[in-house]
This record gives C-alpha cells, structure tokens and sequence, in this order.
C-alpha cells in the first residue's frame, strides 16, 4: 500500500 | 517518477496555466465554474499541506506552490477582479452534495486514522468529483468555449496519464494505492462523455455544443 506518512505524488 | 507522472504532471499544469491566461487575457470568466475552482483550490490546500511538513523534492515543491497559487489566483479572478463576467445562473450545483459525501467517505475509508491522513484522503476523493460542477453548467449553457475545452481536456489528461502511471508504479515498483486509483478511475471515467465531444467535435475544428 502507500507508504504511511508523506505520499510522494502530487 | 515515470515519464506518465511527469506528462500526467505537465498536462495538468497545462490546464491550470490555460485557464488562468484564458480568464486574464479575455478579462472574463464567461463559462467558468466558480464552484469547482473553488474545490480545485481546496483539493490542494488539503493535500499540500506536508509542503511545511515532509520535503519529497525540489520538483515536488515547486510544484505544489505552483498550483496552490495558480488555483488561488484563478478563484481571485473569478470572485473579484473579472467577478462582473461571473455566470453565477448557471453555476448552480450544489456542492454540498459532493462535500458531505467525501468527507465522511475520507473519515471511514482512509489508510489511517491521522489528521494529515484523512485530509489527504478527502483531498483525493473530492479532486475525483470537482469537475462535476464545470461539467454541469456546461450542460445547462449548452456549449463551452473551445479553450474552456482545452482546459478540460488536458485536465482530463492528466489524471487519465496519472492511471498509467500507477500501473508503471505496480509493476516495476511495487507501488500500490487503492484509494488514489480508484478515485483517479472515477475521476477519468467523468470525463468520458467530454473526452468523445472533444474528439469528435472541438478536433474537427467544430464549436463544444450540447446536446451532442
């Protein structure tokens, strides 16, 4: 899954 | 990054950067939903909020300053400086019945249960429907200008680059989220009705004029 704490795309 | 996230990236930046010279050249905002630019500018206040938090890239930032600006910009011009060629009778959807459905989906559908999180996640539900009200009064005025429709239809564009890109990220990443790519399908499937007028007409040189 998204990796928790900053989601890297805009 | 992928080369369908940096074109999905520069597609949408197209879009932006259209409609705001299309209203400050034409000094009007004629055909303009004020209402989705407004939840435009509330898709990135939510979701760039980690521009103070979490730096990710040079890139990453400059853009989300450009798009937090750009959205602002655009809503200031609609609201004040061009509020005069506002076409509020026919800007009528109700944006509350897009609000309270995505807020309550982002507080029971989220990866976790954090502030930061959940405004991330209405941020990426709300973008899935906040062209709906842009869509509408295009409906209900029966045409569109034809840059109105290159706005929509690299706005269109970037989330449809955007769904490639997560099939790039799964397959040579690994990468995988639920929540982005379903909303993102939502959000592209939307523009499917746009997307054949746009072909089928504006490319043909014809004027955007409904019913099709």
């Amino acid at each position: 899954s998204a990796e928790l704490g900053h989601h890297d795309e805009l | 990054m992928n080369i369908f996230r940096l074109t999905g990236d520069l597609s949408h930046l197209a879009a932006i950067i259209i409609l705001l010279l299309k209203i400050w050249k034409t000094r009007s905002c004629a055909g303009i939903s004020g209402k989705s630019q407004i939840l435009f500018a509330l898709v990135f206040t939510t979701r760039y909020l980690d521009l103070f938090s979490s730096f990710i890239s040079l890139y990453n930032t400059v853009m989300k300053v450009i798009y937090i600006m750009c959205a602002y910009a655009t809503v200031y011009l609609i609201y004040g400086k061009f509020k005069a060629t506002y076409d509020g009778n026919h800007d009528t959807f109700r944006v509350e019945f897009l609000l309270i459905p995505v807020v309550l989906l982002a507080v029971l559908i989220n990866h976790a249960f954090a502030p930061m999180e959940i405004l991330w996640t209405f941020s990426i539900y709300l973008e899935s429907v906040a062209i709906l009200p842009q869509l509408f009064m295009i409906s209900k005025t029966g045409e569109a200008e034809t840059i109105t429709t290159h706005y929509l239809f690299f706005l269109g564009l970037y989330r449809t680059l955007y769904l490639f890109n997560w099939i790039w990220r799964f397959y040579f990443e690994g990468f995988f989220d639920l929540i982005a790519v379903v909303a993102g399908l939502v959000q592209t499937i939307l523009y499917c009705d746009f997307f054949y007028l746009y072909i089928t007409k504006v490319l043909k040189g014809k004027k955007l004029s409904l019913p099709a």
